[in-house]
């Protein structure tokens, strides 16, 4: 142990392990965590080189064959808890990112959201036992964050009841999603429905995209790797051109729309209902930022407590980076970021699960407040990470700059975070869209509650002007 | 009054409800700002854009009173002292530091005088020397493994020059003493000159 870590360890006015508990929600939590951990530390499965080290195309290698190996894994241990297969998947992952990952964290979500009972039957068995490999396909080439700019096109055909997907323009080919390019062999995609000459909007469908058993390409169907980008090398990010491609009627996620064998529309409770995974996603993103922030913290400070540079007082020997102020100030309000947004992200998956089952019994009255809370505070904690993750990284002088110290490439793989799943601009927009429409009620005299109450007493609202 | 007459920069909850008044001012400034423009243009998606960036402000400023809200709360349910005490330390960390970047918003809104602002900067380089003997166990708490960190800077152990060393090492491109370049570019070079 460094000297200098043993002896910042012996100074600490509390005890690390009690804190541990606090941020795992319970001791027997941070035990299970750890067990589940050892589990695949101690297991020669999952040993690799350091993919630092490896070429794109061994990273992507790698990388499948970890994930092939953790469903294994996860069957062979009987891990079920959602939490658990988290930390599982927490710990394989490292800094980077798996081309399967989609299957579980998109795919999955998306059928328990949307998908009929008998959907489900279908196809969640098959996913979870990755039988199948699903992503999900909605942004595109030339649309992204706009949703009702989207170009590919589900026009229903009653008289064979299929529905014909179609990429009619370049800039309609699906573009980006991860795990696309070569590793899936179905994906959900998110389509303009047409029935009866009509369009109704942005409707999902399951799409199989590769043959079972060859996993090449079905006909009408044009798919690959969209080539490297900045970090995320071991994901296959792919593109998919649909060609007049066929789909049966029962292929569409109908739990909330519906159309019939005679074409007829049966439209949805709220149309806000179809962004349910993305609400999903969104508030399990806030927690991500707490975890890539912890870790970048980890690092800068730690490094900071050894790292031994220049003088405070002359003829006195190097002090520790951590006793400047700067380094400090640097690092400290960072830290306290990181605490912050693990409790948001608490919070987020507690009241996520809280509102979604009201969604469940019909009652949408959150839902509203729900979707601007979580595109608000995605965008709000991933822009503060990134900018975060950077300032740790310049925080370790030369070696923040070689992928030995880590920072490269969490900040890699996390500043994707504050483009996908709603580029952050738009989504403070939607927030404000929710808070103008606040405050014109609350304006009107009708009380406003959940996180938007101070807008009761704003003092203009209070004090009204009076004609003297 | 609802209102606070005056913050308590060293109390969350006073800090919480500073923060409550910015993100009412900022989001009754756009909503103002946004009604401005509509009665200007024919449409109100050209007022909105024309707001738009009134409005990321006010969203931000909502987000950032419910993070320091949620944190605020959150210290009421640590039971042991020493954890409270800590934590309640980097809760006003986070809501100073977050005053001190965004000083303008509780000036122009008299939600902060100019002297509260100094003892702001001050309160916070006092922390900075609270929290300096518990940042290595207060990041020791988040309990990454070294696997999981993948990084030899962050090492438990510290043990970082010797471990940075080995880790060079064993980069590919020192797998050869000599890298097969040399002999095919450098050397025929070299030895016409």
């Amino acid at each position: 142990m460094n000297p200098d870590l043993r002896r910042e360890r012996a100074a600490a006015s509390f005890n690390p392990e009690l804190l541990t508990h606090i941020l795992d929600h319970g001791p027997q939590n941070t035990r299970r965590r750890r067990e589940i951990e050892n589990l695949i530390l101690n297991d020669p499965d999952f040993q690799h080189e350091d993919l630092n080290f490896l070429t794109r195309s061994q990273r992507y290698e790698v990388a499948v064959r970890k994930s092939a190996t953790l469903v294994k894994k996860i069957r062979e241990f009987g891990i079920s808890d959602p939490d658990e297969i988290m930390w599982f998947k927490n710990l394989h992952r490292i800094n980077f990112v798996d081309p399967v990952s989609l299957n579980f964290s998109m795919f999955i979500p998306t059928l328990l959201n949307q998908a009929t009972r008998a959907q489900q039957e279908k196809w969640l068995h098959p996913a979870q036992e990755l039988e199948i490999i699903g992503t999900y396909a909605q942004t595109e080439l030339g649309h992204g964050t706009h949703l009702r700019g989207l170009e590919t096109t589900a026009t229903y055909d009653p008289e064979t009841q299929e529905f014909v997907l179609n990429s009619p323009t370049v800039t309609s080919i699906k573009w980006w999603p991860g795990g696309l390019g070569k590793t899936s062999s179905h994906a959900i995609v998110l389509a303009q429905l047409y029935t009866k000459g009509k369009c109704y909007g942005l409707h999902a469908f399951i799409v199989p995209i590769r043959e079972l058993g060859t996993h090449k390409p079905l006909p009408g169907i044009t798919v690959g790797d969209i080539g490297p980008k900045f970090g995320y090398d071991e994901m296959d990010n792919g593109y998919l051109k649909m060609d007049h491609y066929r789909i049966p009627r029962e292929n569409m996620l109908m739990k909330y729309a519906q159309v019939k064998p005679d074409g007829t529309y049966v439209k949805p409770v709220s149309n806000k209902l179809t962004y349910g995974t993305m609400v999903f996603v969104r508030s399990f993103l806030v927690g991500e930022s707490a975890r890539s922030l912890a870790k970048a913290c980890t690092i800068a400070i730690r490094y900071s407590a050894v790292r031994r540079q220049s003088e405070i007082k002359p003829s006195e020997p190097e002090p520790q980076i951590l006793d400047f102020q700067t380094q400090q100030y640097k690092l400290f309000p960072l830290l306290a970021t990181a605490y912050a947004f693990h409790f948001v992200g608490k919070y987020m998956k507690e009241t996520y699960h809280r509102i979604n089952e009201g969604i469940g019994q019909g009652d949408l009255s959150e839902l509203p407040e729900l979707h601007a809370l979580t595109a608000g505070l995605k965008a709000f904690t991933s822009w503060t990470t990134n900018s975060a993750i950077e300032a740790c990284r310049m925080a370790c002088g030369g070696h923040g700059y070689s992928h030995c110290s880590g920072l490269p490439n969490i900040y890699v793989t996390f500043t994707p975070t504050c483009t996908f799943e709603g580029e952050n601009t738009v989504m403070m927009l939607q927030t404000a869209r929710f808070l103008m429409k606040s405050y014109e009620q609350a304006q009107s005299g009708k009380l406003v509650c959940g996180m938007v109450s101070y807008l009761n007493d704003l003092p203009s609202q209070r004090i009204q002007p009076q004609q003297v | 009054a609802v209102w606070p007459a005056s913050v308590d920069i060293c109390s969350p909850d006073s800090l919480t409800e500073a923060y409550k008044l910015r993100a009412a001012r900022l989001v009754e400034i756009a909503a103002k700002n946004l009604q401005t423009e509509v009665s200007h243009r024919k449409s109100k998606e050209v007022a909105w854009n024309l707001t738009s960036i009134d409005l990321v402000r006010a969203s931000e400023a909502h987000c950032h009173y419910v993070v320091v809200k949620l944190f605020t709360e959150q210290l009421l349910k640590i039971q042991d002292k020493s954890i409270q005490t800590v934590l309640r330390n980097l809760c006003l960390l986070y809501s100073l530091y977050g005053i001190s970047q965004k000083a303008g918003d509780f000036l122009q809104e008299n939600i902060l005088t100019g002297s509260q602002i100094t003892q702001v900067h001050q309160r916070v380089k006092e922390l900075l020397t609270v929290i300096r003997p518990d940042a290595v166990a207060l990041v020791d708490a988040f309990d990454f493994q070294d696997v999981s960190l993948g990084s030899v800077l962050g090492r438990y152990d510290g043990n970082v020059y010797e471990n940075l060393f080995e880790w060079a090492k064993s980069s590919p491109l020192n797998k050869s003493e000599v890298h097969e370049s040399y002999y095919k570019y450098l050397k025929p070079l070299q030895s016409k000159l």
